[in-house]
């Protein structure tokens, strides 16, 4: 209904807001509804400022901004609708340090309700995660687990911290 | 609701059964080498909610997600996934879905349909209901299980707490809680981007799935 | 002509498995005609095989597996037409430490003939240039440069490293 | 041929004269945080050796080239990039085609047509050509020096050693050198394996460019 998806949308916008300027450090970024299409339907265009950066089109922006700010959207809509978990596969690849560690501080806060899960190849990543589950195929072509806690080492391979690497 | 468990077996570089606890919230980290199956783990979660494109879980055909072998070990013909989620209500409204689909599959014994798996569990079914029944699914009280296998013959099914359902069953209990193969939860590997860079129209449909 | 672009292709395909089995620490790839289509031109098709792994399409291959098999295909063209020089924007984002290493020793060989240019965030390929490039927007919007050679530091400003964040 | 230097002014965030200097060969990384303009870079170079789409520069339109301002500082109304390379026979073809350009010129003087700047040079180019000659222009042997402009009014010149000329001049001057904006040998952020997922017949169009 009409009425729903414009209640969301404006509180979506609220959250995209707070969340944009948390993980830039500033800055802001907004939903704009677009014109409307021929059969009346408006789309949806957003626009984004970091910090000391004019306003522009979201597709203006660089390989990191452009995922800091998808990642700030995801983290709107999951304030608004939140999810049993999150599944998020190595979207730090093309952040750098100062921006890593806003992401994982957000997500860190986050996770008090949520259960995140994170693929990263990062040691800042890794850091933050009370639990690190490591793959490996020491056997060629077959996955295995090995499990490594921070707190309390659940196996006694010191192949898991390789694992991690 | 709260993720409890993901169980793997046979599925994609997965041959050996695997499973991944989780404590319901908090940080979990996957880590490991290129190519050691850590994205084949995110492709299982979504594959048993539902997922039906074998783009989006990278393969050529629905059968790549079954282990297809290695130098050592022969292929394998099924591939099983499931996830143990810990929600009362959620448990009870299961339950209430298999009575009703025992009731319907006992109505129709008499007409046993050809219809395809996917869509209603004929008489076999009822009949297999009582088959593969995982002994170790002791289920604690608020827990339900959701699974899907896919044999290598191309039939697949789907399990609520190990008795075969359907995929229209699953996809109704999981209706309100933002659960589903392409919810905006699940970002896959180089996606990030994806969210924004979306067609407008598309954007919409993002806020309007979450509305 | 064709007899050149067969030439090409069989000369680019050695090249392709070498570079593939450096950059992997084994395995091979190879580039295959696929069926003419229906003006009996023939495309190409890629298959991989990563160290005791089964032979399969590039497209089934990780997404760390996929960005080193497009390098060595790269490497690969390149042995056969040399340009003047390359341009690698972050392409070492998906890989995990084993491969970074693989992959800047390798570029570091074909860096005697080629200029190689690397935008890149991680620390390990910092380290394998004798010449870097920090670019700064301390005045925001506005991008500068400042050089930081490992050799002999042009820069007095302790920015410059806080630039290679 | 080796690649000596880069010239950016007024090329996206790059509003002031900014060089990068190489030795023609070895490795120079290129560091720093994110949307610093590290891309940018990228991007000059393909600009300059031709790049028609603006897709392909991450731009909505040829102009969002330009510097278009900060908060503090007013936007600019030209962008320009230039590429000196080292390479006696290509410095000699290049002295060539500008005394070819030169000699046509003249000769088409009198009849001053309204042709599109990316194509011929007219004879208010030719006036033009003694116009801004960069002083700081003095060739070392064997050296040349490749330039585009853009103003905001949208007309654009592409530079060969400092004087107008053609992009048919400079395509023509790099055909055998595999170098140009498309080449195989620009890698942008996040497309590397682009090689890999084209279709068959792009790839073959890879191979053949190389050929
Ligand atoms: N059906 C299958 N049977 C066996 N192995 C498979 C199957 N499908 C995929 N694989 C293997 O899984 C590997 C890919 O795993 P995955 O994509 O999970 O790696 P990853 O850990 O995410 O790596 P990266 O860090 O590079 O992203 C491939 O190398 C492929 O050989
Ligand atoms: N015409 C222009 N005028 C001024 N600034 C511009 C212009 N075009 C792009 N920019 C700025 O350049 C920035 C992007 O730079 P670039 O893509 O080079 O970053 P980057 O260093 O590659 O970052 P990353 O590490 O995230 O990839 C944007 O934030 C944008 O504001
Ligand atoms: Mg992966
Ligand atoms: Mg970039």
């Amino acid at each position: 209904s009409r009425q729903k998806f414009e209640q969301a949308f404006r509180t979506i916008n609220e959250h995209f807001a707070q969340a944009f300027a948390t993980l830039f450090g500033g800055g802001t970024g907004e939903m704009r509804l677009a014109e409307p299409d021929s059969a009346g339907e408006c789309g949806i265009d957003i626009v984004a400022q970091p910090p000391g950066k004019r306003l522009q089109n979201v597709l203006l922006l660089s390989g990191g901004e452009k995922a800091l700010a998808a990642l700030a959207l995801l983290i709107a809509i999951f304030r608004y609708q939140p999810s049993p978990f999150c599944i998020l596969d190595e979207v730090d690849a093309p952040l750098d340090e100062a921006n890593i560690g806003r992401f994982t501080r957000l997500i860190a806060e986050m996770s008090d309700k949520t259960q995140f899960i994170i693929v990263t190849h990062n040691r800042r990543t890794m850091e933050m995660a009370p639990v690190l589950y490591g793959v490996t195929m020491q056997e060629p072509g077959v996955s295995k687990l090995v499990s490594v806690r921070w707190e309390q080492p659940q196996t006694s391979e010191p192949a898991a911290a390789q694992a991690a690497a | 609701l709260k993720l409890r468990k993901v169980d793997l077996l046979g599925f994609k570089s997965f041959c050996e059964r695997t499973t991944l606890t989780f404590s319901g919230n908090g940080v979990t980290c996957i880590v490991g080498p290129n190519g050691c199956g850590k994205s084949n783990i995110v492709d299982a979660i979504s594959w048993v909610l539902g997922e039906q494109s074998h783009k989006s879980l990278r393969a050529e055909r629905m059968a790549d997600c079954i282990f297809n072998g290695t130098q050592k070990r022969p292929p394998m013909g099924l591939a099983e996934v499931s996830l143990t989620l810990v929600d009362p209500e959620l448990a009870a409204a299961a339950e209430k879905v298999l009575a009703a689909t025992d009731a319907e599959a006992a109505a129709t014994a008499g007409e046993a349909s050809a219809a395809d798996p996917d869509e209603s569990p004929s008489a076999t079914d009822a009949a297999k209901r009582k088959g593969p029944v995982r002994h170790h699914l002791h289920l604690k009280p608020g827990e339900l299980v959701i699974g899907r296998r896919l044999y290598r013959s191309g039939q697949s099914e789907y399990l609520i707490n190990g008795r075969v359902a359907r995929l229209r069953d699953i996809q109704e209990l999981f209706m309100g809680v933002g659960l589903g193969p392409n919810s905006y939860a699940i970002i896959e590997q180089g996606r990030i981007g994806q969210i924004l860079s979306s067609k407008p129209l598309e954007r919409r449909a993002i806020i309007e799935e979450a509305a």
